[in-house]
């Protein structure tokens, strides 16, 4: 009546079909539920002026500022269905649309993303990004990936060496993610891989962040001598770069992760390969 | 013949630790990806003739200096393939090769577009296996031509309506090869999906 179910198999996502947002992640064969939501948003790059000088750029993150971007519904909420997989297709705003898809087999779900052009005629850069977020009492701590290895602990303004200082409470607990990150509480934990690396934290306990996609409009002055601002060319002018990417979102008892994480992560980083030809009817090769 | 040396210094220049962190130039970042193009399309070659050979070393019709023409579909991501794009018969088929470069068996869900809804898939053995038609969306549909015009310089030619999606299981570092071809009117074809709008969001 109120919710909106999809997905065939093990795994169920259901929506509010008031808010058309997603509410909860089920796992019917390990009993897992959860309530999850998910949503957009965007840190202004710093422009470096005022009193403090240090710009945004491609090799420093230093946000200025956090911002909810709400969905527009200009396009409704569309889901299909069918014996092989479901899919949810949303239009958050006129530069991001994303397609949720649950495969009958699976027990996760796969999350594809288009951004931009990032707009920026109103003269501020953004790195845009993607919540997960649960009730999960995950206690400051979140695991990140080490160029594909082992999968390290991370603590929210904590390092285990040194006595930090923490000046920026955002970039200062972001880590890169090539191949995931997840975060765990006293009996489940949520995984997320990725297709592409990104930018990652856990910047509130229960909640799981990734940085898809940035455009920026000053040079950080440590380098590069360049803007973040690519654009790709039609033939009637240039705009913004439009990224399309996936990640993959699986939730398991406490400590059933790991194998989703290593076996999933390398046929991620292997997709298979097609190829194609033609034949006659009658031409069986 | 074609080999993999070009795509081997295109891998080996972007280990660079600008290109590694994505901190180079512009023009540094489309020098790479100029690269990473050339050798992709030289090692496209290369897979091309490995699986024709594969491919005709078990045909019982194998015939002399038969080479058949393998295709890739590197711009799928925006729902181009011209292969698969291409109107279908019951007396044309599409072979779909898929080969799965891991050491343990997968199964997968193919999705390559099409521009009919009355399409069969069989697998090697000629048994129809279960497919699905999923509409592509406006955004996917807008996004294809713009990057394809801009591409090719022109529209493209088919205008794919669907996703077909269906399920490949694949040995541990081999294929598995699948025909797609359109259905008989009265014969069996690929589901439809069911389509459902939320029409009014608070």
């Amino acid at each position: 009546n109120k919710t909106i179910e999809v997905g065939q198999g093990s795994l169920k996502l259901l929506y509010s079909s008031d808010e058309g947002k997603l509410t909860h992640y089920v796992n019917t064969r390990s009993l897992v539920t959860t309530a999850v939501e998910q949503s957009y948003g965007y840190y202004s790059g710093n422009d470096g002026t005022d009193k403090d000088p240090q710009a945004s750029g491609a090799y420093v993150f230093r946000p200025n500022g956090t911002f909810p971007i709400k969905s527009e519904n200009q396009v409704p909420l569309t889901f299909v269905r069918g014996p092989l997989l479901d899919e949810v297709r949303q239009q958050i705003n006129p530069w991001i649309s994303q397609i949720t898809r649950i495969y009958k087999g699976k027990e996760h779900a796969e999350v594809e993303f288009t951004i931009g052009p990032i707009p920026v005629d109103d003269g501020i850069g953004k790195e845009i990004t993607t919540q997960i977020t649960t009730t999960m009492k995950t206690n400051n701590t979140f695991y990140t990936d080490s160029n594909g290895r082992d999968f390290i602990k991370r603590i929210r303004d904590f390092r285990t060496d040194w006595d930090l200082e923490v000046n920026q409470p955002v970039a200062g607990n972001y880590y890169p993610i090539n191949l995931g990150i997840y975060m765990q509480d006293n009996s489940s934990e949520l995984s997320v891989l990725v297709d592409r690396s990104v930018g990652g934290s856990s910047l509130v306990d229960g909640q799981i962040e990734l940085m898809l996609h940035r455009r920026l409009l000053h040079d950080d002055s440590r380098g590069v001598g360049e803007v973040l601002n690519e654009t790709v060319c039609f033939l009637n002018g240039c705009e913004g770069l439009t990224i399309q990417g996936k990640y993959f979102v699986r939730i398991d008892h406490l400590g059933e992760g790991a194998k989703w994480r290593r076996t999933v992560g390398q046929e991620i980083y292997s997709p298979v390969l097609l190829a194609f030809t033609e034949q006659d009817g009658s031409n069986w090769m | 013949g074609p080999n993999t040396n070009k795509l081997a210094d295109a891998l080996a220049i972007a280990q660079h630790h600008d290109a590694v962190s994505g901190t180079e130039r512009q023009h540094v970042a489309s020098d790479y990806a100029l690269r990473l193009s050339i050798g992709y399309m030289e090692a496209e070659r290369l897979v091309a003739s490995s699986l024709a050979f594969l491919a005709e070393s078990g045909s019982s019709i194998r015939q002399e200096n038969t080479v058949t023409n393998f295709q890739q579909c590197p711009l799928l991501n925006i729902s181009y393939c011209p292969p698969s794009e291409a109107i279908l018969s019951d007396k044309k088929s599409l072979v779909v090769v898929v080969y799965n470069p891991l050491g343990w068996k997968r199964e997968e869900v193919i999705r390559i577009p099409v521009s009919s809804e009355k399409v069969v898939v069989q697998d090697s053995s000629g048994r129809e296996i279960e497919s699905q038609l999923l509409p592509i969306s406006n955004t996917t549909f807008n996004m294809r031509n713009k990057y394809v015009k801009a591409y090719l310089g022109k529209f493209p030619r088919e205008t794919p309506r669907y996703w077909l999606a269906f399920s490949a299981s694949i040995p541990p570092l081999g294929f598995s090869t699948f025909m797609v071809s359109g259905a008989r009117q009265t014969g069996p074809s690929s589901t439809i999906s069911l389509v459902h709008t939320l029409e009014e969001v608070t």
